[in-house]
């Protein structure tokens, strides 16, 4: 109906209806599914392409930290200001021309709904352990890059378990095939609240990326780019010097694989309330990332390798 | 459903490596049923932790004797979770 409230938290249900109506209302937005969670609820992907066969893409995703709502919150703004902006506003028009955007909104469905329905806090998956009474995998401590090294714990029961071996929640595995498969993937862009950074790798090792000194002065513009807006005070810099050292986390992954471009955000906490941010702030927070992302694609597509 | 009445979450500034390293400590006490939203890695970051009300006063005892320094981010976790709730609905409400 479009009277969708971009300033509000959804139901993953009303969440997946506003994807529907994007895909209803652009012609060049289409909804794809890459996988299913542990609990078999479908992994969709927006795909914003505006013609042409495996062109070099972007690829965003949000939630796979299930409480840290304002992420998927913003990612649906997000989802709306690319489709909305193309045509009228020249960078995101330019960027469309020539390459693809895929954006995952909900990378935890499973979290995700618990998180309405049982403990607000929720952040793993919902995968369960074999003899183990806890439940769920850091889905960002399970990706095959330093797996199981000092950064993540090997409790079942901990916040940030790795799981029993990489790729081994269904949530990971599908983004991990869908990477593979594309092959032409150049940035990747992975949201996170809270805390206020923009990190690059590594997390799991203190070895810097061959690619640091590009990285260090593509987040320092982004940063820029997002403080303009709200003030709103950001770091950067690699994950292990920024926070701490965290190993299987998604981006080195990524990063491994080739894609040079590999950022995760951390985004607001303005107010002080961290993942809990009150729904007032998820427009604000969703533009001035906007003002980093751009940064980051634009960067992308104007230095493609 | 799971509440979170009286769990509070505090804000820990550490001064030095060695306070990093009495945090971790803290970290690993799985007793106290700790939620570290951001771990303690650096002394330039800030440690928010979310602690049961069971495990209030042992924490907050434990960060004084050792004379690190925290301040309450949230008083009451459930107090924040139902305005949430509530802001969800209205304006759930108001969509339709």
């Amino acid at each position: 109906s479009g009277s969708f409230d971009f300033g509000a938290y959804h139901t993953l249900d009303d969440i997946n209806s506003e994807l529907d109506h994007l895909v209803s209302e652009y012609s060049f937005v289409e909804k794809i599914q890459i996988g299913e969670s542990y609990e078999k609820r479908p992994l969709y992907v927006l795909k914003f392409s505006t013609g042409g066969s495996n062109r070099p893409a972007i690829w965003l995703d949000a939630g796979i930290h299930s409480r840290e709502w304002v992420t998927q919150a913003s990612a649906l703004w997000i989802a709306n200001k690319i489709a909305s902006d193309y045509g009228t506003d020249a960078s995101i028009t330019s960027l469309l021309d020539k390459m693809d955007l895929f954006l995952l909104p909900v990378a935890n469905p499973d979290g995700f709904v618990y998180t309405h329905t049982s403990n607000r806090m929720w952040r793993k998956t919902r995968s369960k352990i074999p003899g183990s009474i806890c439940v769920g995998v850091d889905p960002n401590r399970n990706w095959d890059a330093g797996f199981g090294e000092a950064g993540a714990s090997g409790n079942s029961c901990s916040e940030t378990y790795h799981g029993p071996y990489p790729n081994s929640e269904p949530e990971v595995k599908s983004i991990v095939d869908f990477v593979k498969s594309h092959g032409n993937i150049k940035a990747f862009v992975s949201i996170h609240s809270y805390s206020q950074l923009l990190l690059y790798p590594y997390g799991y090792t203190e070895t810097p990326v061959p690619d640091q000194q590009e990285l260090h002065e593509v987040s320092a513009k982004a940063v820029a780019a997002l403080s303009s807006l709200y003030g709103t005070k950001y770091k950067y810099g690699s994950i292990i010097t920024t926070i701490y050292r965290a190993s299987g986390g998604t981006i080195d992954w990524t990063y491994n694989q080739g894609i040079k471009y590999s950022f995760t955000f951390e985004l607001r906490d303005t107010g002080r309330y961290g993942f809990l941010l009150p729904a007032k702030q998820i427009v604000p927070t969703a533009e001035e990332t906007w003002l980093a992302l751009k940064v980051i694609m634009e960067h992308t597509r104007d230095n493609m390798y | 459903l799971e509440t979170f009445v009286g769990h509070q979450v505090l804000r820990i500034k550490t001064k030095n490596e060695e306070e990093v390293k009495q945090l971790q400590l803290l970290e690993s006490l799985e007793h106290l049923e700790l939620d570290f939203w951001i771990n303690p890695s650096a002394t330039a970051v800030p440690v928010d932790v979310r602690i049961p009300a069971v495990s209030v006063q042992s924490v907050k005892a434990f960060l004084e004797s050792q004379g690190i320094e925290y301040s309450i981010l949230i008083e009451d976790l459930q107090d924040v979770l139902d305005k949430e709730k509530q802001d969800m609905a209205e304006s759930a409400q108001r969509q339709r």
